[in-house]
């Protein structure tokens, strides 16, 4: 069997709402390491990667190596049904076509459980390579959130563009052009407040705004994004999950011919 | 304007 309890139920709850508009259907793959999902946009220019390792959970049990196919959408759709302060207890049974959700609530007055059906689900596996990223940007990520969202009222893709000045975001549409530079700070009282940019190699590469905006879903997870590039590779987006692991976005650029 | 690539392009299937 496979379960897992999570006593900061609300860390899961803000994990699908992260992915739900990106992925529709996708496989949780549950294993000793933990609980994990890689899956693609519908027009696979998107890749999310999530693990939330098994240590960092209260409870966690898995007797054997198990995928759970489900519609993130309904998924989502249950897990909105667990107060914020809720604990989250997973359980599916080996053999079975559902998966059930428990929640309780923290004086243990209100407990529900949801079931929901397991899908079968086709998907591919891609394998990541390691890379050594040219840049490395770590800055806040509701100010990585504030600047795609401003962007996208200017147009529909930004030029990122890392050199010794700092880390430029660039838009260009119909009403006109728009440039936001973010300078190293280091120098700032809470360190998640800082913008700090690794530079091995000056990098410019552009992305659709679209995809871009649906990862800043994750900003309520971490106070901090990661962004690494390299030239002609996709760019990963990371927010770590508090203590637990990560979700990682992937979009790969759009090169001009 | 520049061509949107896919992530399969870059990342091989398992």
């Amino acid at each position: 069997m496979f379960e897992l309890r999570l006593v900061q139920g609300s860390l899961l709850k803000k994990v699908l709402e992260s992915i739900k508009d990106l992925v529709n259907d996708a496989n949780f793959d549950c294993s000793s390491t933990g609980f994990s999902l890689q899956a693609m946009d519908s027009s696979h220019v998107a890749l999310v990667a999530l693990l939330l390792r098994s240590e960092g959970f209260e409870h966690y049990r898995c007797d054997r190596n198990l995928t759970m196919g489900m519609n993130l959408a309904n998924m989502a759709k249950m897990l909105k049904c667990a107060g914020n302060d809720d604990i989250i207890t997973i359980k599916a049974d080996d053999g079975t076509d559902t998966v059930t959700f428990m929640f309780e609530s923290p004086s243990q007055d209100k407990i529900s459980d949801f079931e929901m059906k397991l899908m079968d689900i086709d998907s591919e596996h891609l394998g990541i390579p390691e890379a050594e990223y040219e840049a490395i940007i770590r800055m806040p990520s509701a100010e990585f959130a504030r600047i795609c969202r401003d962007l996208s009222s200017i147009g529909d893709t930004v030029v990122i563009s890392v050199t010794k000045e700092g880390v430029r975001f660039s838009a260009r549409g119909d009403i006109g052009a728009a440039n936001i530079v973010c300078r190293q700070n280091a120098t700032v009282d809470k360190p998640e407040d800082a913008t700090i940019i690794e530079m091995q190699e000056p990098v410019t590469l552009t992305f659709a705004l679209r995809y871009m905006n649906s990862f800043t879903k994750a900003t309520p997870l971490a106070e901090q994004v990661t962004i690494s590039m390299s030239s002609d590779l996709p760019v990963v987006v990371e927010y770590k999950v508090a203590g637990m692991g990560y979700i990682r976005y992937y979009l790969a650029p759009k090169i001009e011919e | 304007g520049p061509k949107q690539y896919t992530i399969t392009k870059f990342f091989q299937k398992l």
